[in-house]
């Protein structure tokens, strides 16, 4: 059976929130290691892998891989009935018809149950090689959020550059063209401003900026991404999690004129 | 303008 204590439902609540509008329906892959979720949207242009490891809850006890198939239609109706710093534990037996989630207060008595009920999702899955890529850009979340608002504004879609000059994130659009360049950075005050560009050879690559503004839903979860780039391969998108989890988004990328 | 490529290229089913 599994049983999953989270310290704050926010988490959970955040993790989801920022995967609705990509996926509906999903398996959360239970076993020893923890909890993990690999989907693709429905035109197979993008990619989700989550992976919460069994440390980051406490207690987490599953004897047996267990799949939990979730609408997250309905996931994200229950988790709202939880408060932000709820404790939120997850139960299911070991072949299940639902999940069982209870939300506790910690400052008062109220403790809260729900029931979802399981479905059967024939997911395919899809095999991602280690790569090395060749180039990494860790920056602020928000930085990365702001410049894909910003683009999406006037155009469909943004190339990606990043050569050893810094990273420039350009489109071209009805109403005329945009650009933002970045450059390594390091602030002094505060580490979570800098950007650092790791390059290994140049890399241009073209992405639609709706996948990767609706990446960016995750933002409020970590305050860094990285991202990580190599010629004709899809973009890894990446925002860290606690106790080395991780929530990944993976984009193909546009091909050709 | 450009196409849009899919994951299936890049990545294998497994």
């Amino acid at each position: 059976m599994l049983e999953a204590r989270l310290e704050q439902a926010n988490l959970l609540k955040k993790v989801v929130d920022s995967i609705t509008n990509l996926v509906q329906d999903c398996n959360f892959d239970c076993n020893d290691s923890g909890i993990a979720l690999q989907a693709m949207d429905n035109s197979h242009v993008a990619l989700v892998a989550m992976m919460l490891r069994s440390d980051a809850f406490s207690p987490f006890r599953c004897d047996r891989n267990i799949a939990l198939g979730i609408n997250l239609t309905s996931l994200t109706k229950v988790l709202r009935c939880a408060q932000n710093e709820d404790i939120l534990t997850l139960k299911a037996e070991d072949a299940p018809d639902v999940v069982n989630l209870v939300f506790e207060s910690a400052e008062s008595d109220r403790l809260s149950e729900y029931d979802i009920k399981l479905m059967d999702i024939d997911q395919e899955h899809l095999g991602i090689p280690d790569t090395e890529y060749a180039a990494s850009i860790t920056m602020p979340s928000a930085e990365f959020q702001r410049i894909t608002r910003d683009l999406l504004a006037l155009s469909e879609s943004v190339s990606i550059e990043c050569t050893k000059e810094g990273v420039k994130f350009s489109c071209q659009g009805d109403i005329g063209s945009g650009s933002v360049t970045l450059r390594s950075h390091t602030n002094v005050d505060n580490e979570d401003r800098n950007v650092s560009i790791d390059l290994s050879e140049p890399v241009s690559l073209m992405f639609s900026l709706k996948y990767l503004s609706n990446f960016c839903k995750a933002s409020g979860l970590s305050s860094r991404v990285k991202l990580s780039l190599s010629n004709e391969v899809p973009l890894l998108v990446e925002y860290a999690l606690p106790s080395n989890s991780f929530l990944r988004f993976y984009l193909a990328p546009k091909i050709g004129d | 303008t450009a196409q849009q490529s899919r994951l299936e290229g890049f990545f294998k089913a497994v």
